[in-house]
């Protein structure tokens, strides 16, 4: 069974890309077949991978605007391990072009319908080569509660928020919970929340620590609650602002292929063998 | 004739809601009437401000979709130069409920519709209270180019782009610049880019150097090629990344009212005024 997280914070910038490539990057160093989907209009994950969203013939938008392409005609290979359904900038506009399907329902469920075969993998009877499934999926989302990341939430069992331990990121997590808590309730019943990534971590600063505190009391509060957050924990251990993770982007690299030895290398490699030893929610 | 500014960026987290707060705090204080307009969801503008938008009665959203409210029952006064129209998380919503409207572009233009009489000020005659016009208006775009922002650019006549100096931030310039030339060509031929905010800058890293070198060429190499952008410069100063502009949102103060004495508030300070001796487009 695969697990499925999706990496959702309506706040910007807080290192929703940079964690989805490196955890990802991390899972297939370590031999954990990852299918890694770019949800984002600005296409970032796919191009963080070295792949240029302008010259993709198929990308995520067209398997969930047409019909006559599916899942594996749109996956792209990065390594062995490492696979994407590439993003692209006519995600912007879903909301509006599939306003008239949220009624039912079915606006919600597209990436779910869309992207089931190629992640449970088809078995050969029904025709396709059997394909294994994927260990690891992770969802990288826009910075909104819009169509995208709800369709992110209904397709997957896990939640990561990754958070920067400012003022600004924490307003924004009680309404990120309460979307997470209002789709478990219509969609999803399995979905909880895993934990709160705390990225470019300036341990030095008095504002970090007093965030951090802020929330590990708030999840604390809330342990054994019954909530899809009760068994949150902020996961360990925190990365820390590291420029060579703003630098490796624009060489099409992962962390790993660009600066191994760096603390950014350091720290996603350890959260990813963290993850990976937490046992996902039965 | 107040000069309208549109501060947006699709890319999340690069300073905007810093920037419009701290630039409005900034005017007000040297003596300009100045109103901030709050579109994105999170309400961080408003939050930023010491406004609850959970408290907040009117704001923003009743303006744009109802007809029983007028800006001005929905503005709010911080102090005497400066005002805000509070934002709230029903904005995220926007795009889905005003769908129907924008075939027609009735959609894209409510918000210059319904802050008209505010910000141009509302002659006796009309029966309202001959307030004085405003200076300069601000307006927070969350990070997306829905229909939200569209609004924004409809209304404005300068469009600041604020940046950090990283390679992922600079992906997105191009699709940004591209919109700015579509909504100038079908709604609002008067918008121009001002220029580009260097936010949280880093001046010991490569990369900002590298980013800002890239961009200074792209700039250089559009002088006065038509574009909406042709006379868009990299303001000056740049904005040094400084702890103290993330914490004074916490308590609901601006720059000036918390540190008056760091580095934010002096590049603040002076790329404000830098902003007001640009001569706007006649
Ligand atoms: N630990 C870190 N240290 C230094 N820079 C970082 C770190 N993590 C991310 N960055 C940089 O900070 C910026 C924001 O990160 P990123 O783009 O991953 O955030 P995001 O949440 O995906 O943003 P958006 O909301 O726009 O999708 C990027 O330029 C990235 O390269
Ligand atoms: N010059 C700076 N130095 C340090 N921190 C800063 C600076 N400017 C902004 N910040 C902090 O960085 C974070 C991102 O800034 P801000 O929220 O203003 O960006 P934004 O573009 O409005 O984000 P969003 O896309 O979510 O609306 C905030 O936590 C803010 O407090
Ligand atoms: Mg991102
Ligand atoms: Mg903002």
């Amino acid at each position: 069974q695969p697990r499925i997280i999706a990496m959702m914070n309506q706040k910007g910038g807080v290192g929703k890309t940079t964690s989805a490539v490196s955890l990802g990057a991390a899972w297939a160093i370590s031999g954990q077949r990852t299918l890694l989907i770019d949800l984002d209009p600005q296409a970032h994950l796919t191009m963080h991978l070295g792949i240029d969203p302008e010259q993709v013939d198929l990308t995520i938008y067209d398997l969930v605007t047409r019909h006559d392409v599916s899942a594996r005609d749109v996956v792209q290979k990065i390594n062995d391990q490492l696979y994407v359904l590439p993003g692209h900038v006519n995600l912007a506009g879903l909301d509006a072009e599939l306003a008239p399907k949220m009624v039912t329902g079915v606006a919600q469920k597209i990436l779910k319908e869309r992207c089931g075969s190629l992640i449970w993998g088809t078995p050969e009877a029904q025709g396709g080569p059997n394909e294994e499934p994927f260990d690891y999926v992770m969802i990288d989302c826009p910075p909104s509660l819009g169509l995208a990341t709800i369709n992110a939430l209904i397709l997957a069992q896990e939640v990561i928020v990754p958070m920067q331990p400012h003022f600004l990121a924490l307003q924004g997590l009680s309404k990120l919970l309460e979307t997470v808590r209002l789709i478990g309730q219509s969609f999803n019943p399995d979905l909880s929340v895993s934990g709160i990534l705390i990225c470019m971590h300036e341990p030095q600063t008095l504002l970090a620590q007093e965030v951090i505190s802020d929330l590990a009391s708030f999840l604390t509060q809330s342990q054994e609650d019954g909530t899809p957050w009760c068994n949150a924990q902020i996961l360990k251990p925190v990365v820390r602002r590291n420029i060579k993770l703003a630098e490796c982007p624009s060489f099409g690299k992962t962390i790993f292929d660009y600066e191994p030895n760096c603390h950014g290398a350091d720290d996603y490699q350890q959260l990813a063998a963290a993850i990976m030893a937490q046992c996902p929610r039965e």
